[in-house]
Protein backbone atom coordinates (compact mmCIF):
# COMPACT_ATOMS: atom_id res chain seq x y z
CA UNK A 1 0.00 0.00 0.00
CA UNK A 2 1.38 3.31 -0.99
CA UNK A 3 2.06 5.82 2.31
CA UNK A 4 -0.79 8.35 3.18
CA UNK A 5 -3.30 5.52 1.54
CA UNK A 6 -4.31 7.42 -1.39
CA UNK A 7 -7.35 5.86 -3.03
CA UNK A 8 -10.02 6.70 -5.45
CA UNK A 9 -13.09 8.12 -3.47
CA UNK A 10 -15.48 6.71 -6.58
CA UNK A 11 -15.25 3.40 -7.48
CA UNK A 12 -16.16 4.24 -11.31
CA UNK A 13 -13.32 5.88 -12.63
CA UNK A 14 -12.61 7.14 -16.57
CA UNK A 15 -9.76 6.62 -18.69
CA UNK A 16 -7.99 7.64 -21.56
CA UNK A 17 -5.46 6.83 -24.43
CA UNK A 18 -4.20 10.21 -25.46
CA UNK A 19 -1.49 8.50 -27.86
CA UNK A 20 0.00 5.40 -29.35
CA UNK A 21 3.10 3.73 -29.73
CA UNK A 22 4.44 3.16 -33.23
CA UNK A 23 5.71 -0.26 -32.41
CA UNK A 24 2.14 -2.24 -31.51
CA UNK A 25 -1.46 -1.88 -33.82
CA UNK A 26 -4.06 0.60 -32.07
CA UNK A 27 -6.10 -1.72 -31.55
CA UNK A 28 -3.66 -4.29 -29.88
CA UNK A 29 -2.86 -1.57 -28.05
CA UNK A 30 -6.31 -0.64 -26.81
CA UNK A 31 -6.66 -4.58 -26.54
CA UNK A 32 -3.66 -4.28 -24.28
CA UNK A 33 -4.63 -1.65 -21.95
CA UNK A 34 -8.33 -2.92 -21.69
CA UNK A 35 -7.27 -6.42 -20.37
CA UNK A 36 -5.11 -4.74 -17.70
CA UNK A 37 -7.96 -2.91 -16.00
CA UNK A 38 -9.97 -5.58 -16.32
CA UNK A 39 -7.83 -7.64 -14.01
CA UNK A 40 -8.22 -5.03 -11.47
CA UNK A 41 -11.98 -4.86 -11.77
CA UNK A 42 -12.57 -8.13 -11.66
CA UNK A 43 -10.96 -8.29 -8.27
CA UNK A 44 -12.36 -5.06 -6.68
CA UNK A 45 -15.99 -3.01 -6.69
CA UNK A 46 -13.91 -0.89 -9.06
CA UNK A 47 -15.27 -0.13 -12.95
CA UNK A 48 -13.25 1.77 -15.58
CA UNK A 49 -14.69 3.45 -18.58
CA UNK A 50 -13.03 4.82 -21.59
CA UNK A 51 -13.04 8.07 -22.53
CA UNK A 52 -11.76 9.45 -25.96
CA UNK A 53 -11.53 13.38 -25.01
CA UNK A 54 -11.12 15.66 -22.10
CA UNK A 55 -10.07 14.68 -18.78
CA UNK A 56 -10.12 11.51 -18.00
CA UNK A 57 -9.38 10.60 -14.12
CA UNK A 58 -6.42 8.07 -15.70
CA UNK A 59 -4.60 9.22 -19.07
CA UNK A 60 -2.58 6.90 -20.27
CA UNK A 61 0.22 8.11 -22.75
CA UNK A 62 3.79 7.08 -24.88
CA UNK A 63 6.47 9.63 -23.92
CA UNK A 64 10.33 9.90 -23.96
CA UNK A 65 12.43 11.35 -21.91
CA UNK A 66 11.77 14.77 -20.09
CA UNK A 67 8.12 15.08 -20.46
CA UNK A 68 8.04 17.33 -17.42
CA UNK A 69 6.12 15.65 -14.60
CA UNK A 70 9.52 15.65 -13.06
CA UNK A 71 10.63 12.41 -13.10
CA UNK A 72 12.22 12.22 -16.99
CA UNK A 73 12.22 8.71 -18.51
CA UNK A 74 16.31 7.46 -19.69
CA UNK A 75 15.77 5.83 -23.05
CA UNK A 76 16.09 2.23 -23.60
CA UNK A 77 16.08 -0.43 -20.74
CA UNK A 78 16.44 0.89 -17.14
CA UNK A 79 13.12 2.49 -16.20
CA UNK A 80 10.00 1.39 -18.87
CA UNK A 81 6.87 3.05 -17.16
CA UNK A 82 5.41 4.80 -14.48
CA UNK A 83 2.09 6.06 -12.93
CA UNK A 84 1.34 8.16 -10.37
CA UNK A 85 -1.37 7.77 -7.30
CA UNK A 86 -5.04 8.62 -7.14
CA UNK A 87 -5.29 12.04 -7.03
CA UNK A 88 -6.55 14.58 -9.24
CA UNK A 89 -4.85 16.30 -12.45
CA UNK A 90 -1.45 14.02 -12.89
CA UNK A 91 -2.98 11.67 -10.32
CA UNK A 92 -3.38 8.41 -11.77
CA UNK A 93 -1.76 8.97 -15.23
CA UNK A 94 0.16 6.05 -16.53
CA UNK A 95 3.14 7.04 -18.52
CA UNK A 96 5.13 4.45 -20.95
CA UNK A 97 8.31 5.29 -21.91
CA UNK A 98 8.31 5.19 -25.80
CA UNK A 99 12.42 4.58 -26.08
CA UNK A 100 11.18 0.92 -25.47
CA UNK A 101 9.92 -1.38 -27.98
CA UNK A 102 6.07 -2.09 -26.99
CA UNK A 103 4.56 -5.97 -27.93
CA UNK A 104 1.90 -8.00 -27.30
CA UNK A 105 4.05 -11.44 -26.81
CA UNK A 106 7.11 -12.64 -25.26
CA UNK A 107 9.56 -10.04 -26.69
CA UNK A 108 10.71 -7.36 -24.44
CA UNK A 109 8.73 -5.23 -23.56
CA UNK A 110 4.94 -6.40 -23.09
CA UNK A 111 2.48 -4.08 -22.97
CA UNK A 112 -0.40 -6.04 -20.96
CA UNK A 113 2.25 -7.06 -18.41
CA UNK A 114 3.73 -3.42 -17.84
CA UNK A 115 -0.08 -1.75 -18.07
CA UNK A 116 -1.03 -4.11 -15.36
CA UNK A 117 1.45 -2.66 -13.20
CA UNK A 118 1.28 0.72 -13.68
CA UNK A 119 -2.68 0.86 -13.01
CA UNK A 120 -1.98 -1.14 -9.99
CA UNK A 121 -0.09 2.11 -9.26
CA UNK A 122 -3.05 4.33 -10.76
CA UNK A 123 -5.05 2.77 -7.77
CA UNK A 124 -2.92 3.28 -4.99
CA UNK A 125 -0.74 0.08 -4.56
CA UNK A 126 3.06 0.68 -4.07
CA UNK A 127 5.41 -2.34 -5.11
CA UNK A 128 5.51 -5.82 -3.57
CA UNK A 129 8.66 -7.81 -2.29
CA UNK A 130 6.59 -10.56 -3.44
CA UNK A 131 8.59 -11.88 -7.13
CA UNK A 132 5.04 -13.59 -7.96
CA UNK A 133 3.18 -10.67 -7.49
CA UNK A 134 2.48 -7.86 -11.14
CA UNK A 135 3.55 -5.10 -8.31
CA UNK A 136 6.70 -6.53 -8.32
CA UNK A 137 9.38 -3.40 -9.72
CA UNK A 138 11.71 -5.79 -11.93
CA UNK A 139 10.10 -6.73 -15.27
CA UNK A 140 9.08 -10.28 -15.62
CA UNK A 141 6.89 -11.85 -18.50
CA UNK A 142 6.14 -15.06 -17.30
CA UNK A 143 4.05 -15.79 -20.26
CA UNK A 144 0.69 -15.21 -18.73
CA UNK A 145 -0.54 -12.23 -17.06
CA UNK A 146 -2.73 -12.97 -13.85
CA UNK A 147 -2.68 -10.89 -10.30
CA UNK A 148 -1.53 -12.88 -7.60
CA UNK A 149 -2.97 -13.29 -4.02
CA UNK A 150 -0.70 -10.33 -2.88
CA UNK A 151 -1.88 -8.60 -5.16
CA UNK A 152 -5.57 -9.33 -4.77
CA UNK A 153 -5.11 -8.18 -1.32
CA UNK A 154 -3.45 -5.05 -2.19
CA UNK A 155 -6.37 -4.11 -3.78
CA UNK A 156 -8.76 -5.14 -1.59
CA UNK A 157 -7.39 -3.64 1.25
CA UNK A 158 -7.95 -0.41 -0.43
CA UNK A 159 -11.35 -0.80 -2.00
CA UNK A 160 -13.30 -3.62 -0.70
CA UNK A 161 -13.91 -7.30 -2.02
CA UNK A 162 -15.02 -7.94 -5.46
CA UNK A 163 -18.95 -8.03 -6.13
CA UNK A 164 -18.14 -11.15 -7.89
CA UNK A 165 -20.39 -14.15 -6.79
CA UNK A 166 -16.88 -15.51 -6.12
CA UNK A 167 -14.44 -13.73 -4.97
CA UNK A 168 -11.13 -14.29 -6.75
CA UNK A 169 -7.94 -15.94 -5.60
CA UNK A 170 -4.67 -16.05 -7.11
CA UNK A 171 -1.61 -18.14 -7.15
CA UNK A 172 0.78 -17.91 -4.50
CA UNK A 173 4.38 -17.58 -3.76
CA UNK A 174 6.40 -20.57 -2.48
CA UNK A 175 8.14 -19.29 0.50
CA UNK A 176 11.96 -21.64 0.68
CA UNK A 177 11.25 -21.34 4.61
CA UNK A 178 7.77 -22.53 4.59
CA UNK A 179 8.07 -25.92 6.79
CA UNK A 180 4.62 -26.97 4.61
CA UNK A 181 6.42 -26.47 1.41
CA UNK A 182 6.19 -29.48 -1.09
CA UNK A 183 7.61 -29.67 -3.89
CA UNK A 184 6.67 -30.65 -7.90
CA UNK A 185 9.61 -32.02 -9.14
CA UNK A 186 12.91 -32.09 -8.63
CA UNK A 187 16.01 -32.27 -10.54
CA UNK A 188 20.07 -31.53 -10.72
CA UNK A 189 21.38 -29.42 -13.16
CA UNK A 190 25.27 -29.29 -14.20
CA UNK A 191 26.07 -30.37 -10.66
CA UNK A 192 23.71 -27.50 -9.39
CA UNK A 193 19.64 -28.43 -7.53
CA UNK A 194 16.85 -26.64 -8.87
CA UNK A 195 13.52 -27.50 -6.99
CA UNK A 196 10.47 -26.67 -8.75
CA UNK A 197 7.16 -25.59 -7.76
CA UNK A 198 4.22 -24.32 -9.44
CA UNK A 199 5.42 -21.94 -11.97
CA UNK A 200 8.87 -21.33 -9.78
CA UNK A 201 12.45 -22.43 -9.34
CA UNK A 202 14.58 -22.76 -5.86
CA UNK A 203 18.06 -23.08 -6.46
CA UNK A 204 21.14 -23.18 -3.88
CA UNK A 205 24.54 -21.99 -4.50
CA UNK A 206 27.29 -22.95 -2.35
CA UNK A 207 28.65 -19.00 -2.40
CA UNK A 208 25.10 -17.38 -1.68
CA UNK A 209 23.40 -18.49 0.86
CA UNK A 210 19.99 -16.73 -0.47
CA UNK A 211 17.78 -19.23 -2.05
CA UNK A 212 17.19 -18.33 -5.66
CA UNK A 213 13.50 -18.29 -6.41
CA UNK A 214 12.24 -17.38 -9.81
CA UNK A 215 10.18 -17.97 -12.47
CA UNK A 216 10.87 -21.26 -14.64
CA UNK A 217 10.03 -19.60 -17.39
CA UNK A 218 13.12 -16.57 -17.20
CA UNK A 219 15.29 -19.86 -18.09
CA UNK A 220 12.82 -21.90 -19.97
CA UNK A 221 9.90 -19.86 -21.75
CA UNK A 222 8.43 -22.67 -23.77
CA UNK A 223 8.14 -25.04 -20.44
CA UNK A 224 4.57 -25.30 -19.41
CA UNK A 225 3.98 -24.06 -15.90
CA UNK A 226 3.09 -27.16 -13.41
CA UNK A 227 5.53 -29.49 -14.36
CA UNK A 228 5.43 -33.04 -12.67
CA UNK A 229 8.52 -34.66 -12.62
CA UNK A 230 12.16 -33.79 -13.97
CA UNK A 231 15.50 -35.36 -14.26
CA UNK A 232 18.86 -35.01 -15.32
CA UNK A 233 20.95 -37.21 -18.04
CA UNK A 234 24.18 -35.67 -17.44
CA UNK A 235 26.78 -37.70 -19.53
CA UNK A 236 24.49 -35.90 -22.08
CA UNK A 237 24.00 -32.86 -20.51
CA UNK A 238 20.31 -32.92 -20.72
CA UNK A 239 17.67 -32.33 -18.72
CA UNK A 240 13.64 -33.69 -18.78
CA UNK A 241 10.91 -31.69 -17.70
CA UNK A 242 7.47 -34.05 -17.71
CA UNK A 243 3.87 -32.66 -17.77
CA UNK A 244 0.66 -35.29 -18.55
CA UNK A 245 2.19 -37.18 -20.93
CA UNK A 246 4.50 -34.59 -22.84
CA UNK A 247 7.98 -34.35 -22.12
CA UNK A 248 10.29 -31.69 -22.46
CA UNK A 249 14.23 -31.68 -23.40
CA UNK A 250 16.96 -28.88 -22.50
CA UNK A 251 20.24 -28.19 -22.80
CA UNK A 252 21.60 -25.88 -20.38
CA UNK A 253 18.76 -22.57 -21.04
CA UNK A 254 18.00 -24.63 -24.66
CA UNK A 255 14.94 -26.54 -25.16
CA UNK A 256 16.33 -28.76 -27.59
CA UNK A 257 14.22 -28.98 -30.98
CA UNK A 258 11.15 -31.73 -31.87
CA UNK A 259 9.83 -31.47 -28.27
CA UNK A 260 7.84 -31.90 -26.88
CA UNK A 261 7.50 -35.84 -27.49
CA UNK A 262 5.15 -37.75 -25.93
CA UNK A 263 5.81 -40.60 -23.12
CA UNK A 264 4.96 -43.21 -24.73
CA UNK A 265 6.68 -43.66 -27.82
CA UNK A 266 9.97 -42.12 -26.35
CA UNK A 267 9.94 -44.77 -23.17
CA UNK A 268 7.48 -47.37 -24.03
CA UNK A 269 4.92 -46.26 -21.28
CA UNK A 270 1.49 -47.97 -21.45
CA UNK A 271 -1.63 -46.08 -22.75
CA UNK A 272 -2.53 -46.23 -18.99
CA UNK A 273 -0.17 -44.04 -17.73
CA UNK A 274 -1.11 -40.60 -17.31
CA UNK A 275 1.68 -38.59 -15.87
CA UNK A 276 4.91 -39.18 -14.50
CA UNK A 277 4.98 -38.35 -10.41
CA UNK A 278 8.87 -38.28 -10.02
CA UNK A 279 11.95 -39.40 -12.41
CA UNK A 280 15.66 -39.84 -11.44
CA UNK A 281 18.66 -41.29 -13.67
CA UNK A 282 21.80 -42.90 -11.45
CA UNK A 283 24.56 -41.37 -13.31
CA UNK A 284 26.92 -44.83 -12.34
CA UNK A 285 24.08 -47.76 -13.88
CA UNK A 286 22.23 -45.38 -16.62
CA UNK A 287 18.91 -46.25 -15.51
CA UNK A 288 15.87 -44.25 -14.72
CA UNK A 289 13.19 -44.83 -12.17
CA UNK A 290 10.17 -43.73 -13.13
CA UNK A 291 7.43 -42.96 -10.37
CA UNK A 292 3.65 -42.93 -11.28
CA UNK A 293 1.54 -43.53 -8.72
CA UNK A 294 2.39 -46.21 -6.50
CA UNK A 295 4.61 -48.32 -8.84
CA UNK A 296 8.07 -47.98 -10.82
CA UNK A 297 9.27 -48.12 -13.80
CA UNK A 298 13.26 -49.09 -14.62
CA UNK A 299 14.61 -47.46 -17.82
CA UNK A 300 17.96 -48.19 -19.38
CA UNK A 301 19.04 -44.97 -20.72
CA UNK A 302 22.32 -47.07 -23.07
CA UNK A 303 19.44 -49.57 -24.67
CA UNK A 304 16.88 -46.54 -24.82
CA UNK A 305 13.91 -49.47 -23.67
CA UNK A 306 12.39 -50.52 -20.27
CA UNK A 307 14.16 -53.08 -18.67
CA UNK A 308 12.36 -56.56 -18.18
CA UNK A 309 10.16 -57.25 -14.95
CA UNK A 310 8.86 -53.58 -14.17
CA UNK A 311 6.61 -52.23 -13.12
CA UNK A 312 7.01 -53.18 -9.92
CA UNK A 313 5.38 -51.86 -6.63
CA UNK A 314 7.63 -48.56 -5.00
CA UNK A 315 7.24 -50.22 -2.01
CA UNK A 316 8.82 -53.38 -3.08
CA UNK A 317 11.52 -51.78 -4.91
CA UNK A 318 12.54 -48.60 -2.42
CA UNK A 319 11.01 -50.36 0.91
CA UNK A 320 10.39 -47.67 3.38
CA UNK A 321 9.40 -44.27 1.27
CA UNK A 322 5.86 -44.84 1.10
CA UNK A 323 4.05 -45.67 -1.88
CA UNK A 324 4.02 -42.31 -3.79
CA UNK A 325 6.63 -40.14 -4.61
CA UNK A 326 6.42 -36.41 -5.76
CA UNK A 327 9.91 -35.71 -6.78
CA UNK A 328 13.04 -37.20 -6.58
CA UNK A 329 16.86 -36.57 -7.58
CA UNK A 330 20.37 -38.03 -7.16
CA UNK A 331 23.33 -36.57 -5.51
CA UNK A 332 26.76 -37.28 -4.61
CA UNK A 333 25.50 -41.60 -5.18
CA UNK A 334 21.87 -40.95 -2.86
CA UNK A 335 18.70 -40.61 -3.79
CA UNK A 336 16.83 -38.16 -2.08
CA UNK A 337 13.02 -38.60 -2.17
CA UNK A 338 10.23 -36.04 -1.42
CA UNK A 339 6.80 -37.04 -0.37
CA UNK A 340 4.62 -34.25 0.95
CA UNK A 341 7.18 -31.66 3.66
CA UNK A 342 9.20 -35.40 4.13
CA UNK A 343 12.58 -36.41 2.64
CA UNK A 344 14.41 -39.81 2.28
CA UNK A 345 17.75 -40.12 1.86
CA UNK A 346 18.31 -43.41 0.35
CA UNK A 347 21.24 -45.57 -0.75
CA UNK A 348 20.45 -46.51 -4.16
CA UNK A 349 23.03 -49.43 -3.65
CA UNK A 350 21.98 -51.09 -0.90
CA UNK A 351 18.36 -49.90 -1.07
CA UNK A 352 18.61 -48.45 2.79
CA UNK A 353 16.88 -45.36 4.13
CA UNK A 354 20.28 -43.20 5.66
CA UNK A 355 18.40 -40.16 7.05
CA UNK A 356 14.66 -38.63 7.24
CA UNK A 357 14.98 -35.18 6.74
CA UNK A 358 12.17 -31.83 5.87
CA UNK A 359 11.61 -31.29 2.66
CA UNK A 360 13.35 -27.88 2.59
CA UNK A 361 16.23 -28.95 4.27
CA UNK A 362 18.56 -28.11 1.62
CA UNK A 363 17.68 -24.41 2.06
CA UNK A 364 19.37 -23.13 5.28
CA UNK A 365 16.25 -22.16 6.96
CA UNK B 1 35.19 -13.87 -11.87
CA UNK B 2 37.98 -11.87 -13.70
CA UNK B 3 39.58 -8.87 -11.50
CA UNK B 4 37.06 -5.66 -11.38
CA UNK B 5 39.04 -2.84 -13.58
CA UNK B 6 38.76 0.15 -11.79
CA UNK B 7 36.63 1.29 -15.37
CA UNK B 8 34.49 -1.59 -14.12
CA UNK B 9 34.14 -0.51 -10.55
CA UNK B 10 33.43 3.05 -11.88
CA UNK B 11 30.56 1.91 -13.62
CA UNK B 12 29.38 0.09 -11.04
CA UNK B 13 29.24 2.96 -9.00
CA UNK B 14 27.06 4.44 -11.05
CA UNK B 15 24.61 2.03 -11.56
CA UNK B 16 24.07 1.91 -7.56
CA UNK B 17 24.21 5.65 -7.33
CA UNK B 18 21.67 6.08 -10.09
CA UNK B 19 18.81 3.08 -9.07
CA UNK B 20 19.30 4.46 -5.10
CA UNK B 21 18.51 8.06 -6.11
CA UNK B 22 15.85 7.20 -8.76
CA UNK B 23 14.04 4.44 -6.56
CA UNK B 24 15.10 4.64 -2.52
CA UNK B 25 15.32 8.44 -2.38
CA UNK B 26 19.08 8.77 -2.14
CA UNK B 27 19.25 12.74 -2.37
CA UNK B 28 21.82 13.06 -5.55
CA UNK B 29 23.28 16.48 -3.93
CA UNK B 30 25.10 14.46 -1.54
CA UNK B 31 23.49 16.84 1.26
CA UNK B 32 21.56 13.82 2.09
CA UNK B 33 19.89 14.45 5.63
CA UNK B 34 21.95 12.54 8.50
CA UNK B 35 20.39 12.12 11.83
CA UNK B 36 23.99 10.17 12.59
CA UNK B 37 26.91 11.93 11.46
CA UNK B 38 28.81 8.82 10.86
CA UNK B 39 25.82 6.66 9.01
CA UNK B 40 26.83 6.06 4.93
CA UNK B 41 23.81 6.81 3.33
CA UNK B 42 24.39 5.02 -0.07
CA UNK B 43 25.11 2.01 1.95
CA UNK B 44 21.89 2.56 4.45
CA UNK B 45 20.23 2.59 0.76
CA UNK B 46 21.80 -0.23 -0.52
CA UNK B 47 20.55 -2.08 2.56
CA UNK B 48 17.16 -1.34 2.04
CA UNK B 49 17.33 -2.15 -1.21
CA UNK B 50 18.86 -5.61 -0.73
CA UNK B 51 16.78 -6.47 1.83
CA UNK B 52 13.28 -5.66 -0.37
CA UNK B 53 14.65 -7.69 -2.68
CA UNK B 54 15.20 -10.45 -0.41
CA UNK B 55 19.65 -10.18 -1.27
CA UNK B 56 21.96 -10.99 1.26
CA UNK B 57 22.04 -8.13 3.21
CA UNK B 58 25.90 -6.08 2.80
CA UNK B 59 25.70 -3.34 1.87
CA UNK B 60 28.18 -3.78 -0.71
CA UNK B 61 26.90 -3.75 -4.55
CA UNK B 62 28.01 -7.61 -5.05
CA UNK B 63 26.60 -9.60 -8.38
CA UNK B 64 23.74 -10.36 -7.52
CA UNK B 65 22.88 -6.69 -6.25
CA UNK B 66 24.36 -5.20 -9.43
CA UNK B 67 22.52 -7.90 -11.14
CA UNK B 68 18.83 -6.76 -10.00
CA UNK B 69 19.73 -2.83 -10.65
CA UNK B 70 20.58 -3.53 -14.04
CA UNK B 71 17.21 -5.26 -14.80
CA UNK B 72 14.37 -3.09 -16.46
CA UNK B 73 11.66 -2.25 -14.26
CA UNK B 74 9.12 0.24 -13.17
CA UNK B 75 10.09 3.80 -12.63
CA UNK B 76 7.87 4.66 -9.50
CA UNK B 77 10.40 4.55 -6.07
CA UNK B 78 10.58 1.43 -4.00
CA UNK B 79 10.21 3.38 -0.54
CA UNK B 80 9.02 7.34 -1.33
CA UNK B 81 5.74 8.35 -2.72
CA UNK B 82 5.73 9.60 -6.63
CA UNK B 83 2.90 12.20 -6.60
Amino acid sequence: LTQGNPRWERTNLTYRIENYTPDMARADVDHAIEKAFQLWSNASPLTFTRVFEGQADIMISFVRGDHRDNSPFDGPGGMLAHAFQPGPGLGGDAHFDEDEMWTNNFRNYNLYRVAAHELGHSLGLSHSTDIGALMYPSYIFSGDVQLSQDDIDGIQAIYGPSQNPTQPTGPQTPQACDSKLTFDAITTIRGEIMFLKDRFYMRTNSFYPEVELNFISIFWPQLPNGLQAAYEVADRDEVRFFKGNKYWAVRGQNVLHGYPKDIYRSFGFPRNVKNIDAAVSAEDTGKTYFFVANKCWRYDEYKRSMDAGYPKMIAEEFPGIGNKVDAVFQKDGFFYFFRGTRQYKLDPRTKRILTLLKANSWFNC
Amino acid sequence: FPAATSETQERDVQIVQKYLENYYNLKSDGKQVEKQRNRNPVVEKLKQMQKFFGLKVTGKPDAETLQVMEKPRCGVPDVAQFV
